[in-house]
């Protein structure tokens, strides 16, 4: 998270640390991402945390055996203290683009439930996306926590961040983040299932390691916090650089097809 | 002198001719064909002596024994008629010819020849007689002829009238309608026709003759032709005939014969009736049952009458203890009903389903559970909210089921609450 806050302990009790570590390349070569607690065995998290890295095998996941979840965590060099799981099931979604990380949404199934706490708790799913209503609303604050990285200049790409980190960004206009990735000399196709946040004058923004997490919204009618979108991706430039929006995965897209798996029904 | 000629034709000549006939010469020829034909007769040649109203010598032409023609002289007089080239023909299949001459001549006459022959008759044509004329068409062959009729009518024993199969009729149902034959064009000749109108006991049968009403009567004879009869049971009516329609006729019985007879004659229009029926018994009408309704209502209901009993939505049927979806009762012939009505209980949703970690609150104070009856189900953890999210209330509906207007008869589930942080987030600082 760049130019974000110290979060104190149960700000977002459904923020989950998955660390994969991916044997079929160099042991060196793990890595880490977010995920958001939906049920006592659900983990929302985004497609390519959990896609392996296999060049010959773009869609196919990482063995569950090499996931590890852990709940309740807030510093994340502290991890005995934090709940941890292994993982039951992996469910990537079917339309997942490695290529241009469309549909880039997934699902971790806990191999044993997880009790609920004042540290462990689910985030709401928004309503199913309505056409001619974008959700979330345009210009409007949404918080993202994570590990990632704090700081785009330092070489290491390790945790960075120890204690969770969060960032308040707005939701940007579907035609200026289109515009900002146009005008790039590469070619990127930003489709109706993302969206972008971020400030033009940057500063502020999600990073590398932060993939995954939720973006989240307080429904101003329950006031309860909703994951409207995951950590996805942004461009080459440094995270927090100008006019350099982060892009989410649009979560109210995939409603239907998260709670037929989760079996909650509408 | 006579001469029986049998043959299909001939000739006929006076004595000695082309010679002279003899004096005081009397010869009859006495042609006769088979029936079915009738004879021609001409002349070919005719030389008689002349005299006033033939009274010397001459040809009579007869049959049946009525005289055709009286032949003399050479040529016509005022009373005298020679046959030149008129052709006789018989009224049936005989004719007589007699020649007569006296004792003198005052000339030599050559006498006559003549041409018979016999010729089919065409009854088709030919008839007259209402007697013997075909009812509806008539076929003419060689020496004779036959009837026949229009399809669905019989030809009668006497070849000639037509008639129809008529004594099939039975009405069953509450009220109808009879009419003869083709009604309103003229019923057939020679037909007996009976109509039976057999309803159950409890009923009692009216009927009802159309102003139109034409049968075949005479003036001094009562219905000596055609006629109809009724019987209904113990009493007959009729038989009427005529124009006058016999009107209205209430019977004492559920059963009614009606007989009507036509014979081979006449051209009537004949008759129509509407049958109606009573109920012999009326069944008093029942109080409508608290919160519910009978359909039909009435004031007074009668034999086979029906009503159907519904309760009030969110009461119930209920009789001898058993529930029911409907209930209908009838009017005996006796004037009782089949059963007394049942009655309508409020409907009892009974005690709300249990859904796991949640309670149920009654919205009365006597936590009653019949219909119009609210609960609500609300989970018991702070960590737990209602699933789907929606107003948890259930009322007692019309047919004993918990309904909530969301979800219907389906219940909702306690799920941990989401999006809920344990730590508020930290106030906005000033800078």
């Amino acid at each position: 998270i760049v130019g974000g806050r110290n979060a104190v302990s149960g700000l977002f009790p459904w923020q989950v640390l998955l660390t994969i570590d991916d044997v079929s390349r160099v042991p060196e070569d793990s890595w880490f991402g977010s995920g958001a607690l939906l049920s006592e065995s659900w983990v929302l998290t985004a497609a390519h945390v959990l896609r392996s890295q296999r060049r010959d095998a773009s869609v196919v996941p990482v063995a569950p055996a090499h996931i590890r979840v852990y709940l309740g965590l807030h510093n994340a060099s502290a991890k005995d203290q934090a709940v941890n799981r292994s993982v039951e099931r992996i469910v990537l979604h079917p339309n997942f683009n490695p290529r241009n990380y469309d549909n880039d949404i997934a699902l971790v199934k806990l191999s044993h439930v997880v009790p609920f706490s004042q540290l462990v708790r689910p985030v709401c799913l928004p309503p199913p996306q309505d056409k001619g209503h974008h959700a979330p609303p345009l210009n409007t604050l949404g918080l993202v926590a994570g590990w990632g990285i704090s700081n785009p200049n330092a070489s290491d790409t390790g945790l960075v961040a120890d204690v969770l980190q969060y960032v308040k960004l707005p939701v940007v206009a579907q035609e200026e983040c289109e515009s900002s990735y146009a005008s790039r000399s590469l070619n990127y196709n930003i489709t109706d299932n993302m969206f972008c946040a971020g400030f033009y004058e940057g500063g502020h923004d999600t990073c590398l390691g932060d993939s995954g997490g939720a973006f989240v919204m307080e429904d101003p009618e329950g006031g309860r916090w909703v994951a409207h979108g995951l950590v996805s991706w942004g461009g080459p430039e440094e995270c927090g650089s100008q006019r350099v929006y982060g892009v989410y995965t649009r979560v109210a897209n995939y409603v239907d097809w998260l709670h037929a798996h989760l079996g909650t029904g509408s | 002198l006579v001469v029986p000629l049998n043959n299909m034709y001939g000739i006929i000549r006076s004595p000695n001719f082309p010679e002279p006939y003899p004096k005081e010469s009397e010869l009859c020829w006495n042609i006769s064909v088979p029936e079915g034909f009738q004879i021609r007769l001409y002349f070919v040649h005719f030389d008689l002596e002349p005299s006033y109203l033939c009274e010397y010598d001459c040809v009579k032409v007869e049959a049946e024994r009525e005289e055709l023609a009286v032949f003399c002289g050479r040529e016509n007089t005022d009373t005298e008629l020679v046959p030149g080239e008129r052709v006789i023909t018989s009224p049936k299949n005989s004719l007589s010819v007699c020649f007569r001459s006296d004792f003198s001549d005052e000339e030599h006459f050559s006498g006559f020849q003549a041409h018979y022959s016999a010729v089919d008759v065409d009854e088709c044509r030919d008839r007259n007689d209402e007697d013997l004329v075909c009812d509806h068409f008539c076929h003419n062959f060689v020496a004779g002829y036959y009837c026949s009729c229009r399809y669905g009518y019989l030809l009668h024993s006497d070849n000639r009238t037509c008639r129809v199969q008529c004594s099939d009729n039975v009405f069953t149902e509450r009220s109808g309608v009879l009419a003869s034959s083709d009604f309103p064009n003229p019923y057939p000749k020679s037909s007996d026709c009976l109509y039976r109108i057999q309803l159950e006991e409890g009923f009692l049968l009216v009927l009802e003759f159309d102003k139109t009403f034409d049968v075949e009567d005479h003036p001094d004879v009562t219905c000596p032709y055609d006629y109809i009869k009724i019987q209904d049971g113990q009493k007959e009516f009729g038989p009427f005939c005529g124009g006058q329609s016999p009107g209205r006729i209430q019977t004492e019985s559920n059963k009614v014969e009606v007989y009507f007879h036509s014979d081979n004659s006449g051209e009537n229009i004949g008759w129509r009736m509407t049958y109606t029926s009573v109920a012999s018994q009326q069944c008093p009408a029942p109080p409508t049952p608290l919160h519910g309704q009978l359909n039909p209502t009435q004031v007074q209901y009668s034999f086979r009458d029906h009503i159907l009993v519904t309760c009030d939505p969110g009461y119930s049927l209920f009789k001898d203890g058993e529930e029911l979806s409907h209930y209908q009762i009838e009017c005996q012939k006796d004037g009782n009903w089949t059963s007394s009505l049942p009655q309508c209980e409020i409907v009892d949703c009974g005690a709300p389903e249990k859904v796991a970690m949640a309670d149920v609150t009654f919205e009365s104070p006597d936590s009653g559970t019949h219909y119009g009856s609210k609960i609500q189900y609300s989970c018991r953890a702070s960590m737990l909210q209602i699933h789907p999210k929606t107003n948890s209330t259930y009322t007692c509906g019309e047919r004993g089921d918990w309904i909530n207007v969301e979800l219907g008869t389906k219940l909702p589930t306690c799920i941990p609450a989401c999006g809920e942080p344990s730590q508020p987030f930290p106030a906005q600082m000033k800078r």
